[in-house]
């Protein structure tokens, strides 16, 4: 089972149509990993994008270094996930 | 749960529960509900389609589908919710009973069903749907994407390892032929509604092109409706318009599709949250975007119903 321990979800907001269109390239930039949850649509739009723990640092200097700035939506996906799976369980435990 | 009455909806699902849900609903109410199976997905599950008919041959319908992208894991469980809803109401609700009188409704629960069972076994995060590419490491098409309308346009990918990857051709997915299949031999569906989440986003055609249809006056004005009526529970907050103008130009969408084929209150939901938790809308949110939702899905098949065509 894939987990998503250190995974964040990151809430990037273009300011103007260049960082609209580097946000646009990020898609095709495999070495992130990147899973694009909210596609970007236009200026001042929030894009939110799934980041592995393993390119975590990266791709947010890479934001910092183009001056994009982004918010952490989901600190750490795999404790949500956690929960939700727990939730589940103890649901189910009860309906036995 | 021996009864759909007993049946939890307050939380998630995994496939095998839902398919038992859609037994017992059918069981319980012989002469409303029945169960047709439109297809088959890649990896053999049924497509399971739920028919709430009071009988007559070839009644005009309305269509609504969940869980076409598998992750959305708040959209499937509305479904449920709404079957059960509709079996409650009829009878009771004298508008639903209207509507049902004169119209089938057709409701597909688990549309990428080898994908729901994926996000429960191996990976949360999964969205397409299960089918290997060849030539690709990578399995799955966006089976948002596969559709024959503006197919393979801007909005989509042509790298099968993109979430987008739209397929090697149109309706190349059979969970997606079979819908095709189903709304072509059936000829008579009004309103087609794919439900998706989140953003909170009310949308109607087209998504590829930038071009308004011809209908684009009334289904703002009811896509404005629909949304005025979900807000009055909760106060939830949608924006509303066509696709490429709210959310981003995706070619090869659903219901850019059926409007195409003639079905004119084609509409799709993104349900919510807009963004706190994303896919992993906590299960004690399923029944309150549930109830929500219904209002404005009750707006939409009352429209359907008033305005024949």
């Amino acid at each position: 089972k894939e987990t998503f321990e250190g995974h964040q979800v990151l809430r990037i907001i273009p300011k103007n149509d260049i960082q609209l269109s580097l946000i646009k390239d990020l898609e095709k930039m495999i070495e992130f990993e990147l899973d694009i949850w909210m596609r970007v649509t236009n200026i001042f739009s929030p894009v939110d994008v799934r980041v592995p723990s393993h390119t975590l640092q990266s791709f947010k200097s890479y934001l910092e270094n183009l001056n994009i700035e982004y918010a952490t939506m989901i600190e750490n996906l795999q404790a949500i996930l956690d929960e939700e799976q727990e939730e589940m369980d103890s649901a189910a435990r009860v309906a036995q | 749960p021996k009864h759909t009455d007993s049946f939890d909806y307050t939380r998630y699902h995994p496939i095998n529960e839902i398919y038992s849900f859609q037994n017992m609903l059918v069981a319980e109410n012989p002469n409303l509900v029945s169960k047709i199976v439109i297809g088959q997905s890649y990896e053999g599950r049924p497509l399971n389609v739920l028919k709430f008919s009071t009988g007559g041959t070839n009644h005009p319908a309305i269509w609504i589908d969940t869980g076409i992208h598998s992750r959305e894991w708040v959209t499937q469980a509305s479904g449920i919710w709404f079957a059960k809803k509709i079996v409650k109401e009829y009878g009771r609700d004298p508008a639903l009973t209207a509507i049902l009188n004169n119209m089938d409704i057709f409701l597909e629960i688990v549309t990428n069903p080898d994908g729901y069972y994926y996000t429960h076994t191996s990976n949360r995060m999964w969205r397409k749907t299960r089918k290997p590419n060849s030539g690709s490491s990578c399995i799955g098409v966006d089976p948002n994407r596969n559709w024959d309308a503006g197919f393979g346009g801007p909005g989509a990918s042509s790298y099968p390892c993109s979430e987008t990857y739209c397929g090697p051709r149109a309706h190349s997915e059979s969970e997606v032929k079979s819908i095709v299949d189903f709304v072509k031999s059936h000829g008579n569906i009004k309103a087609f509604i794919s439900i998706h989440s989140y953003s909170q986003m009310l949308m109607y055609p087209y998504g590829y092109t930038r071009t308004p249809v011809k209908d684009q006056a009334e289904l703002h004005q009811l896509a404005q409706k629909a949304i005025t009526d979900l807000a009055s529970l909760y106060g939830t907050r949608y924006r509303y318009g066509s696709i490429i103008n709210t959310i981003y130009q995706a070619s090869g969408g659903t219901i850019d599709w059926t409007y195409n084929q003639g079905v004119k209150y084609s509409y799709t939901f993104e349900l919510r949250d807009t963004g706190r938790y994303g896919f992993l809308l906590p299960a004690n949110q399923i029944v309150p975007t549930a109830e929500e939702t219904w209002l404005a899905l009750m707006a939409i098949m009352d429209h359907t119903y008033k305005n024949p065509y």
